[in-house]
């Protein structure tokens, strides 16, 4: 564990609690997309699977695992059954099929071993780095979004960079060589985030509305 | 090929 690592789960903490506060004080979960948190659950359980083997890291580990499999469930109950009328699934049209597919060819190609763990961690990897594009494509169809939920794309942002130097910094520190799939999958997530981030910064930070130019 | 135990990251 070090600082950068650390600061990225707490950021991803942070996003959680932001759109949960977002869904609850609104009562609403207008301008999330359904399929980006559904495509969240299934990268938290084909990753978490190692916690059926009972082989535990620490216990921060293994708490932050289950909260984000409970969390992301929850969040999927908020939105289907609690506040249902609030979700709008005509702009929530990205084909999740056209992510799913090719992840799991790359999880084939790509993986530390043909086992019932590795090939799930390995889907999960590639599949969060694009997991939240309906969640940009949404955002790029309605042009505009709430500020609560530009703080929450933002927080995920920030964790996925903050992981970078996490690497970095593991790379140097300790002697296991660099773990091609988290980093290359790690680095085309966190370039997903560039150009949001940018307006992020020079609008919502400026106290400007989240609008994208017309 | 050192293999790195990433596992232990979220």
């Amino acid at each position: 564990m070090n600082f950068f690592r650390l600061l990225g789960d707490l950021s991803h903490l942070a996003s959680i609690f932001i759109l949960l506060h977002k869904i609850q004080t609104t009562r609403s979960c207008r301008g999330i997309s359904f399929k980006t948190q559904v495509l969240y659950v299934v990268v938290f359980v084909t990753r978490y699977l190692d916690l059926l083997t009972f082989q535990f890291h620490s216990i921060y580990n293994t708490v932050m695992k289950l909260f984000f499999i409970g969390s992301s469930i929850y969040i999927l109950y908020l939105m289907r059954v609690r506040f249902r009328p609030t979700n709008d699934p005509s702009i929530d049209t990205f084909r999740i099929e056209y992510l799913l597919g090719p992840c799991a060819v790359l999880s084939l190609i790509f993986n530390y071993g043909y086992t019932w763990l590795e090939i799930p961690w390995s889907f999960s990897i590639f599949l969060e780095s694009v997991a939240i594009l309906p969640q940009l494509f949404m955002l790029q169809r309605t042009g505009e979004a709430e500020t609560i939920t530009t703080h929450y794309i933002a927080a995920l942002g920030a964790y996925r960079a903050l992981y970078i130097p996490n690497w970095i910094f593991r790379y140097f520190t300790e002697d296991n060589g660099v773990d091609a799939i988290a980093v290359v999958a790690g680095i085309v997530q966190t370039a997903l985030y560039v150009d949001f981030g940018w307006i992020y910064f020079t609008k919502v930070l400026q106290g400007q509305k989240f609008e994208l130019p017309a | 090929i050192a293999t790195p135990d990433v596992h232990d990251e979220l």
